[in-house]
């Protein structure tokens, strides 16, 4: 453990939570991807099935709960409880197109063909691309809420902090997970972009972030 | 040095 994986695991949790209170405070989910949440909750439930097989830390098991819970608990308010606000043909992105290449890729390239290793390789592929339904939405409709972006900003400031972990951890302790950190690298190729219109936009402006 | 079966990382 290190200061830019805390600080990655905390920002990620911060993400999670301002999206949950943005749905829960306004009773709405309008501009969520409901496809991007349920990608995450099949991505934490892909990955964490090694809480049956390993035990390694406190922190660990309790963090994969919460993110279990908490994505599950969105997906549920999105999908049940408040799924008369969920604009649903703005969330039009085609899961097969991720879904096909990603599950295709995690058979070829993993550490072990068992189905366990599988998983884990399928749900880091599957964490790189799954707020793709959720950047599709903002450029069809041309607009996101402050919220949304603040949410997308802990996001992707979770992908950049992971990066600068493995790059600490390669130096202290020389570990390098080339799957997770290619991966990684490509997950936040795709903040970059958001990154500049979230500072030149929704920063110096006020209000929601519209699309030039 | 990757174990398999272990990821520390969430």
């Amino acid at each position: 453990m290190n200061i830019f994986r805390l600080a990655g695991d905390v920002c990620h949790l911060v993400a999670i939570i301002i999206l949950l209170l943005k749905i829960w405070r306004s009773r709405s989910c309008a501009g969520i991807s409901g496809k991007s949440q349920v990608l995450f909750a099949i991505v934490f439930t892909t990955r964490y099935l090694d809480l049956f097989t390993v035990f390694i830390s406190p922190y660990n098991t309790i963090m994969k709960v919460v993110f279990l819970a908490l994505s599950y608990a969105t997906v549920y308010l999105i999908y049940m409880r408040f799924r008369n606000t969920f604009n649903s043909e703005n969330d039009s992105f085609r899961l097969e197109f991720l879904l096909v290449p990603v599950i295709g890729l995690s058979f070829l390239e993993n550490y072990a063909f068992t189905p366990l290793e599988i998983l884990w390789t399928f749900s880091i592929f599957l964490e790189s691309v799954a707020i793709m339904p959720q950047l599709f939405m903002i450029t069809k409709t041309g607009e996101a809420e402050s919220i949304t972006t603040h949410y997308l900003f802990f996001l992707g400031l979770y992908r950049a902090l992971y990066i600068a972990n493995w790059v600490w951890r390669y130096h202290t302790e020389g570990f390098f997970d080339q799957i997770a950190v290619v991966s990684g690298v490509v997950q936040t190729i795709f903040y970059i972009d958001f990154f500049y219109l979230y500072v030149t936009k929704v920063l110096r402006g006020r209000g929601k972030m519209t699309l030039p | 040095c990757h174990r398999v079966g272990v990821k520390d990382e969430l």
